[in-house]
């Protein structure tokens, strides 16, 4: 593995983009992985649509049925891959824009862009999220957002942030060796992570956060998405 | 005639709290609404704002103090109360601490060592 990794660098990752006042984290969380798998296997960055996901998307949660995707109600980045598969895939951002808000669907398959083919949930352990980040692209995340109410910037290593309460649908899309701790007096490696709250937020609308401890809750629920390019 | 058998001695978070008008927060808050494009439509809705506003101040130095490496301050959801944050702002479904999705779709080992 690298020491250090970053799919921004390599331009796998499309704009930070702003959900506005509306629960739709885990749709930007799934578009993110699959643009991210659409540049690994293409070679093409291509931004796609969190609205066909808040309009079309209802599907459930396999073991859990009560878990279903709800457009700005909440979602499960899983559930959306299930979705995908079904419906036949993701249209781009342009043909399908981000309004904030659930409407009517107005899915159209014939302007399919990017056809989801699989997708697999990663081991909890962060050698193996870095591994797959690295050999399939950018990472669906979930964590507890508790301290990002009020994060600006630097590398947040809170003391306490349960593991449990995860409730933010994130992109993970690279790591770094060395972020400063002060508490603990030296460098400690850090995930980045693109969020979907505007660029005014955080570092230009990322996080970093400690890596290793399995902090917020942040190794609990990553998966991954495999590609297809729509003919 | 006030009843005096039921009466409301708890805080009540709607109430308005004019101890906050002409402060140092209350300023604050002014360059915060500013900063971020904030407008609120009542005078109660502003009072209301200002005084979740001096609240997650106080969470913000909370959240300095426990977690030093990074910085945290006044954003752009500094008018929101823990509850209204979650409710607008993240959105994935409870699962109760599962991980969701199917079984048996967990991606096989990487060999990582070295």
């Amino acid at each position: 593995l690298p020491e250090d990794f970053d799919w921004r660098e390599k331009g796998g990752v499309t704009e930070v983009k702003n959900q506005g006042a509306c629960g739709s984290c885990w749709a930007f969380s799934t578009t993110g992985a699959a643009e991210g798998a659409h540049f690994v296997s293409t070679g093409k960055l291509l931004s796609l649509s969190e609205q066909q996901l808040v309009d079309c998307d209802q599907a459930c949660d396999p073991k859990d049925k009560k878990a279903c995707d709800n457009g700005c109600g909440g979602g499960l980045m899983t559930n959306a891959y299930e979705y995908l598969m079904e419906a036949g895939g993701l249209e781009e951002e342009r043909s399908y824009p981000y309004t904030g808000k659930r409407g009517h669907c107005k899915f159209d398959p014939e302007k399919v862009a990017v056809r989801v083919l699989n997708f697999t949930t990663i081991p909890l352990d962060e050698n193996q999220i870095a591994a797959n980040l690295v050999r399939h692209g950018p990472l669906a995340v979930g964590l507890n957002a508790v301290f990002m109410q009020t994060y600006i910037g630097g590398v947040s290593c809170p003391l306490i942030c349960s593991k449990r309460n995860v409730n933010h649908g994130v992109l993970l899309v690279g790591y770094g060796s060395k972020g400063f701790s002060i508490l603990r007096l030296s460098n400690k490696p850090y995930w980045i992570i693109k969020n979907s709250w505007g660029k005014k937020w955080g570092e230009n609308g990322y996080y970093k956060l400690c890596r290793g401890h399995d902090i917020c809750g942040i190794n609990s629920m990553v998966s991954a998405v495999a590609t297809q390019v729509s003919s | 005639v006030e009843d005096l058998t039921i009466r409301q001695v708890t805080a009540d978070n709607r109430r308005i709290r004019p101890n906050l008008l002409g402060t140092h927060t209350e300023s604050k808050f002014r360059l915060f609404m500013s900063d971020y494009g904030k407008n609120y439509s009542t005078r109660e809705e502003y009072i209301h704002r200002l005084g979740i506003f001096a609240k997650n101040v106080l969470k913000a130095a909370e959240h300095q103090m426990m977690d030093p490496s990074a910085v945290h301050g006044v954003t752009q959801f500094s008018d929101l109360t823990e509850e209204e944050f979650k409710r607008m702002y993240t959105g994935v479904a409870d699962v109760g601490g599962s991980r969701g999705g199917t079984v048996g779709a967990e991606a096989p080992m990487v060999e990582v060592d070295g």
